[in-house]
């Protein structure tokens, strides 16, 4: 199975698999270039010699005798390379945790943990609406209030303002003096009628 | 499939915070 | 312990070493028998300027990827996560696979700020509700009491 260190991508943002063969490609590609200018400069000084009897085929014989060493060893050191290197740099070790995941380990929330957080944010965002609402009608109905008060208490004022009316023109009590007055009305009938038949 | 890799691991990295900015953004909006 | 960007100089260095070392210059005049005994000192010259440009080559792509991938800097922060975290043992979290479920850790602390504060302003709100609704109390009582005054007065004047 193939292991895509998927982790060490989002740290170093390339994969360390990609990065050795890079690298691999790179120095191979080195080493084929080197064997052609080793084999160009052999045969080009070998131009210098009409007489000799070494062939270019010879030479190619030679370079593909080297490069194949060459090769074998390269890609047996290169392999122990990649191995370490991939185990030792280009790796994550499985206990740690890179900086910006540190909170999924303060906050290992559960999906049931999560709802149940949302729900309550719900609840609360939904009593602090109710309580908003009823404040509001707190604040309407005493407003209501100062009005009403304000109309009962000019009828109480009247009231006051009639009573004191009535003790500046020397009525103390307005029902007693009204009584007494009625009273003295009934005596003053009584005495006319009196005065009335005694005239007849 | 390392490209694949590669974008799908930028995302990780990067996506929780701007996802989270929004969040946050939406939370400030309602306190105020 | 030697760091990341030690290390790699060091594997590196004797990836290098090993391999120039299998390609030695007897090897080499070995393959090219039939030249080596023609020219042996050219031999020896073109061997030394393959070593030496093979060694530069592969040292100068090395530097190359280092400094594209800024390795040197990366290796150096890894270092300091790996050993912030010595006292942990157990495998640390990975990431799921399920961006809904990865989410949800990074949205947390926020969330249990916001839900603080509206703990907090419902408090304040219903404290302050408190108050009111007992001034509202208080004035229908006050309304009460005027009412009767006044019935009081009217049936006396009645």
């Amino acid at each position: 199975s193939v292991n895509p260190m998927a982790y060490e991508a989002q740290f170093f943002g390339f994969t360390p698999q990609t990065c050795m063969l890079r690298i691999y490609i790179a120095f191979q590609d080195y080493l084929f270039e080197m064997m052609l200018v080793v084999e160009s400069v052999i045969l080009k000084k070998l131009d210098g010699f009409p007489g000799c009897k070494i062939s270019p085929f010879q030479i190619r014989k030679s370079t593909e005798k080297f490069l194949l060493f060459m090769k074998e060893h390269f890609d047996k050191l290169f392999g122990k390379m990649e191995e370490m290197l991939l185990q030792l740099v280009l790796n994550i070790p499985k206990n740690v945790l890179l900086p910006e995941d540190k909170v999924h380990e303060q906050y290992p929330y559960s999906k049931e943990q999560f709802q149940a957080l949302q729900d309550e944010i719900s609840q609360l965002q939904q009593q602090y609406r109710a309580e908003a609402s009823a404040g509001q009608a707190l604040r309407a109905e005493l407003e209501e209030q100062k009005a009403v008060q304000a109309e009962l208490e000019k009828i109480l004022q009247w009231f006051d303002g009639l009573e004191n009316i009535c003790r500046e023109h020397g009525i103390g009590n307005f029902k007693e003096s009204f009584v007494f007055l009625a009273q003295n009305s009934k005596k003053l009938q009584d005495v006319l009628k009196d005065v009335e038949e005694k005239s007849k | 499939f390392d490209e694949l890799i590669v974008e799908t691991a930028t995302k990780r990295k990067q996506w929780p915070k701007k996802i989270l900015m929004h969040a946050i953004q939406t939370m400030k909006a309602e306190q105020e | 312990t030697p760091g990341r960007a030690q290390i790699f100089a060091t594997v590196v260095d004797t990836f290098l070493e090993k391999l120039l070392a299998a390609g030695s210059y007897q090897r080499f005049a070995n393959c090219y028998r039939c030249f080596y005994e023609l020219q042996p000192e050219v031999t020896r010259s073109i061997y030394d300027q393959f070593i030496s440009q093979l060694q530069a080559s592969i040292k100068e792509e090395i530097q190359e990827v280092k400094d594209e991938g800024n390795l040197e800097a990366l290796f150096n922060s890894l270092d300091k996560i790996v050993e912030e975290t010595t006292n942990q043992e157990e495998p640390a979290w990975r990431p799921s696979g399920i961006p809904e479920e990865d989410i949800r850790s990074v949205m947390v602390p926020y969330l249990l700020k916001h839900r603080l504060y509206l703990r907090k302003i419902l408090k304040e709100k219903e404290e302050e509700n408190q108050k009111v609704a007992e001034s509202v109390l208080a004035g229908r009582d006050r309304i009460a009491e005027l009412q009767q005054l006044i019935q009081a007065r009217k049936q006396a004047w009645q």
